[in-house]
């Protein structure tokens, strides 16, 4: 473990603790695609497939647990519970996510470390996070207001993946043989789909005026 | 085991 990746994790927490906190506190989703959600539900259950089977460590077991827990009890909000549902924008959340899942799997087919239904799914579930992120953008471009708890859940979203690209610069001088192209690839793709989000977020912050992303 | 890759990062 290394700072980069420790502050990548807590960021990652982070986000996911701002998209409880937002739903939980004021019963609302609005701005937030649960196609998104949905889609990041698919991405831990597909990853942590060997949650029970390898253990790693006490944290990372944890991590995943409340990874999982999150993000399956975020989709279970959205589509379940009575006062969150009805904020939900189901006309402006129209990304057919199908589109994403299964290209994604046919270069988990192609494309892994070795094809054995775990390594499938594992490279599936990389691919498919650097994706996911896409319908939560389309939706922000389309609901003009930005609040605030959004514009930091996204922000958050975006900035542990960055923290994980230093993560793999360290490990690949520090450790040898660690080589995993496929991880860092979907990751750096994944953080350049935030570009021009965090470009707009950070004029947002940097003249103290509302986030709001161009048409 | 070695024929399984071990996927320590989150």
């Amino acid at each position: 473990m290394n700072i980069f990746r420790l502050a990548g994790d807590m960021t990652h927490l982070m986000s996911v603790l701002v998209l409880l906190l937002k739903i939980h506190t004021i019963k609302s989703c609005a701005g937030i695609s649960l196609k998104t959600q949905e889609l990041y539900a698919l991405v831990f259950a597909t990853r942590y497939l060997d949650i029970f089977t390898d253990f790693i460590s006490v944290y990372n077991t944890i991590m995943k647990l409340i990874f999982l827990g999150s993000s399956f009890s975020i989709v279970w909000y959205m589509r379940r519970h009575k006062l969150v549902r009805r904020s939900y924008d189901k006309e402006q959340d129209t990304f057919r996510h199908f589109f994403l899942v299964l290209p994604c799997l046919l270069l988990a087919l192609v494309m892994n470390e070795k094809f054995t239904f775990k390594e499938v799914m594992w490279a599936f579930s990389l691919y498919l996070e650097a994706v996911a992120i896409l319908p939560q953008l389309v939706l922000l471009q389309r609901t003009k207001n930005i609040d605030n708890l959004t514009g930091q859940y996204v922000f958050l979203l975006g900035a542990y993946r960055a923290f994980y690209i230093f993560n793999w610069i360290y490990r690949y001088f520090t450790e040898p043989h660690y080589v995993h192209w496929i991880t860092w690839i979907s990751g750096l793709v994944q953080t350049l789909l935030y570009a021009d989000f965090f470009y707009y977020y950070f004029n947002s912050w940097k003249n103290n005026v509302k986030l709001h992303l161009p048409a | 085991s070695p024929g399984i890759i071990l996927h320590d990062e989150l």
